[in-house]
């Protein structure tokens, strides 16, 4: 199918013409042809989830291609994440609350 | 607390949009963040402190795969303060490199650190009174995110999986859009009417290309992708003039 571009124009880009300006706007190459298709079928997975979010929010943001876009969820959090946190601080004091106050 | 807060004015407080590339540093990059926002508001100095030193004086050692907004403060109290970015740079290596920060002058220290309680109104009090601070979140939904207020559901982003430190540098409301009647009677689309939605301000390390100029906002209010988790601070004081004492005789 074709999927609209992000800059507004009269006619709806095909899905390829905008992975090649993705390409081009962040410089992204990759080794192999065969890299090269499964990019661009992330690349329109990515476009479809970002698409929902679009529909989804409350607020005001706008979602699409990002220089993120051909990264599967996984690869993004792996490469951008830091480890998930643990349930508490270790050897930081615990909060003040005014409940515990006055005891002992 | 103001109605809006927003220190990326105030002058000393350092205007740079880190860019963590391939390095997983956010935690150091927000600690940094924070140690120079502090600086700036306290001193009145602008100042950049070393990322690097951060990642190569980790009591982990692991450089650039990870570690926790807590360690970084762990590491300036360690090592009485940080160097220059100048001085000791970013290089974003996957190896961890020997500590150097012997061979180096701080430019700047902390006190301590703190955590704030899990509470958005007290967390936007503490940021309106003493300056910014580092909140660790979900951040699934910023893979995709452009522009604008992002206003999540424990659906769309899990407030208990949180994996990505920023730094929180204020926050506002939008302006609320009324329902045009006159579009409608033209035959155009009827805008939704939309209330003014609160939101935070917060500063990523993905460089300044990335979002609205390196930031980015979410609704305040909902504990949007578990932005009341972790909201930790420096604290960074300039030395209270010190009382002579004597021992009673």
């Amino acid at each position: 199918g074709s999927l609209r571009a992000q800059a507004p124009g009269p006619q709806p880009l095909e899905l390829k013409e905008v992975f090649t300006l993705f390409q081009i706007q962040y410089n992204r190459s990759y080794s192999s042809p065969s890299e090269h298709a499964r990019r661009l079928h992330i690349f329109a997975r990515n476009l479809d989830q970002a698409q929902q979010l679009q529909e989804e929010d409350l607020g005001t943001a706008k979602f699409g291609v990002t220089p993120f876009s051909d990264l599967t969820e996984e690869e993004f959090a792996q490469v951008y994440g830091h480890q998930e946190a643990p349930g508490r601080v270790p050897n930081v004091s615990s909060k003040v609350v005014p409940e515990e106050w006055g005891k002992s | 607390v103001p109605s809006t807060c927003d220190w990326r004015k105030w002058a000393e407080v350092t205007k740079t949009v880190r860019n963590q590339n391939n390095c997983k540093c956010c935690w150091a990059m927000a600690a940094a963040g924070n140690i120079e926002a502090l600086w700036g508001i306290k001193h009145r100095q602008s100042v950049e402190v070393s990322v690097q030193e951060l990642l190569d004086c980790n009591r982990c050692g692991n450089g650039c795969n990870g570690g926790f907004v807590w360690d970084a403060f762990i590491t300036v109290l360690n090592n009485s303060g940080l160097a220059s970015e100048k001085d000791y740079p970013f290089r974003g290596d996957d190896k961890a490199q020997k500590c150097q920060a012997k061979k180096h002058k701080n430019v700047a220290w902390i006190q301590d650190f703190i955590m704030l309680m899990d509470n958005e109104q007290a967390i936007a009090s503490h940021l309106a009174t003493h300056g910014p601070i580092t909140v660790t979140i979900n951040m699934k939904l910023l893979q995709h995110y452009q522009e604008g207020v992002i206003r999540a559901t424990p659906t769309t982003c899990n407030p208990n999986l949180v994996d990505h430190s920023v730094l929180l540098m204020g926050f506002g409301k939008t302006k609320s859009v009324a329902r045009m009647p006159a579009e409608a009677s033209q035959g155009g689309a009827l805008t939704r009417p939309r209330r003014s939605t609160p939101y935070w301000i917060l500063k990523n390390s993905w460089g300044p290309k990335w979002g609205e100029k390196g930031y980015f906002r979410m609704h305040r209010g909902s504990n949007a992708c578990g932005i009341t988790k972790y909201p930790l601070t420096a604290r960074v004081d300039k030395p209270a003039k010190q009382l002579s004492v004597s021992c009673p005789p």
